[in-house]
């Protein structure tokens, strides 16, 4: 009955809100966690000495160049056909304007298609709005990662976003941005979507929108640290389950819902085995990814030095997609192996935490390593309003619920113990 | 989407496997 005795013992036994309590003490202490502060590292010495304080220590570090983008000053005016001021967020590692800002004409396009409409004379020394409107994450984050790239290649001076995100109270979303080599780097942002449909309809009415916008940042590098917790199995202990969430958070909000729910259930799984000493056949390890935000750097480093043991990686997991009540899994692997953790989830019937979603690139780090061939899976949850929140202000202690929090600590730390200690590996 | 009946499972990972995993309940 070792589901059972997990269940009950974190929802409604002795461990029921810790999850929450301790998410709560973590984001209320640190704040954001950006790439490259102080303030993470920080938060990674206070997450090894919480997890030494309940008598684990085997815990690693493992050192890695992460890159440190601080924002500066950011304001964006529109002062043609009328003067308003505009909420906005630069991209991760965009470049500065000019002291007095970049002052220019605007040209709104919904899609990379639409841009390639107009002629690099067309686009030449404008302001690019991008305002597609979301439909999902996947499919219209493009524009947020490679928006700046694709209108300065065609001769534009700073590339603007409507933010990624079906739902808005005038927030601005941050986020990543690639620049692209031989194409000039210009400075990118994301605006609200009242903002940019407010530009949208102005612009569709033919009037010419000039605006002003000014960004100033820094960006240099720093090291940073994955963090390793190994709690031993008995009878393959170099066999490794990983279970996984990032500790670093973007430079708004508290970085509770991404990815501090992450971390905290897979913080707990060896926290809760210990305490209910439960010791699966494989180890378990539970990793905190460090500069996720910024490309995945922890998780790309991780895969590099790990590479010749990845068979020993019998499955990995991550949640990096809100811990709102869990529903299931989605999984990536063959179709063994998906039979296997379909049977794992029918386990969690209690809880109606059965869907097996099968997803070939899961996860966010993850996807890094099962792309290499290891099989996978990252937390489903009820998350239909996680990017309502995500990478804004709004991602604080207030998104967090106490009882998803015990669920999914509860199905994250049990399933882990099942995949780690039935008799068969899970196949390639 | 949610895949692979269980007749197709029970023909893949055996019924002692999915006996195994179900006495962990």
């Amino acid at each position: 009955n070792v589901v059972n005795e997990i269940l009950n013992y974190v929802i409604v036994g002795e461990y029921k809100g810790q999850t929450y309590n301790e998410l709560a003490k973590f984001v209320d202490k640190f704040g954001a966690r950006p790439s490259g502060t102080e303030v993470l590292e920080q938060s990674i010495d206070y997450m090894i000495q919480l997890t030494r304080d309940e008598n684990i220590n085997d815990i690693t570090t493992e050192e890695l160049t992460v890159p440190h983008w601080t924002r500066g000053e950011e304001t964006l005016t529109m002062l043609e056909p009328r003067v308003k001021n505009m909420a906005l967020l630069g991209l991760g590692r965009s470049v500065t304007t000019p002291p007095e800002g970049i002052t220019a004409e605007i040209v709104v396009v919904n899609s990379f298609a639409e841009l390639d409409k107009y002629s690099d004379s067309d686009i030449e020394g404008k302001i690019v709005l991008y305002d597609p409107i979301f439909t999902t994450y996947g499919e219209t984050v493009q524009y947020r990662s490679q928006g700046a790239a694709k209108a300065a290649a065609k001769g534009a001076v700073a590339s603007l976003l409507r933010s990624i995100t079906p739902f808005s109270i005038n927030s601005p979303h941050a986020g990543s941005q690639y620049y692209e080599e031989n194409v000039p780097k210009i400075p990118a942002a994301a605006i609200t979507l009242e903002d940019a449909d407010l530009l949208r309809r102005i612009y569709s009415r033919g009037e010419k929108i000039v605006l002003n916008l000014k960004m100033f940042s820094t960006d240099n590098s720093r090291i940073s640290r994955n963090t390793l917790v190994d709690y031993k199995g008995t009878e393959k202990p170099e066999k490794l389950v990983i279970v996984s969430g990032h500790i670093d958070s973007w430079d708004v909000g508290q970085g509770a819902m991404d990815d501090g729910g992450g971390l905290f259930i897979s913080w707990a799984v060896p926290v809760i085995l210990n305490r209910l000493n439960l010791k699966p056949r494989r180890t378990i390890r539970s990793i905190f990814w460090t500069a996720e935000e910024l490309g995945l750097i922890g998780a790309k480093a991780y895969e590099e030095k790990h590479r010749s043991e990845a068979d020993n990686i019998n499955f990995i997991m991550e949640s990096d997609e809100g811990t709102f009540a869990p529903l299931g899994l989605a999984v990536a692997g063959n179709a063994e192996t998906r039979c296997i953790i379909k049977e794992i989830l029918k386990l969690f019937k209690s809880i109606n935490a059965t869907t097996l979603v099968e997803d070939d690139s899961p996860g966010s780090d993850i996807a890094v390593i099962i792309q290499t061939g290891v099989p996978g899976a990252s937390l489903h949850n009820d998350n239909s309003m996680y990017f309502w929140f995500h990478h804004t202000e709004g991602d604080t202690m207030n998104v967090e619920d106490e009882h998803e929090l015990d669920l999914g600590a509860a199905f994250w730390t049990a399933a882990a113990y099942v995949i780690a200690d039935i008799s068969k590996d899970i196949p390639r | 989407k949610v895949v692979y009946k269980d007749d197709v499972c029970n023909v893949l990972i055996g019924d002692d496997l999915i006996a195994e995993i179900a006495s962990y309940e």
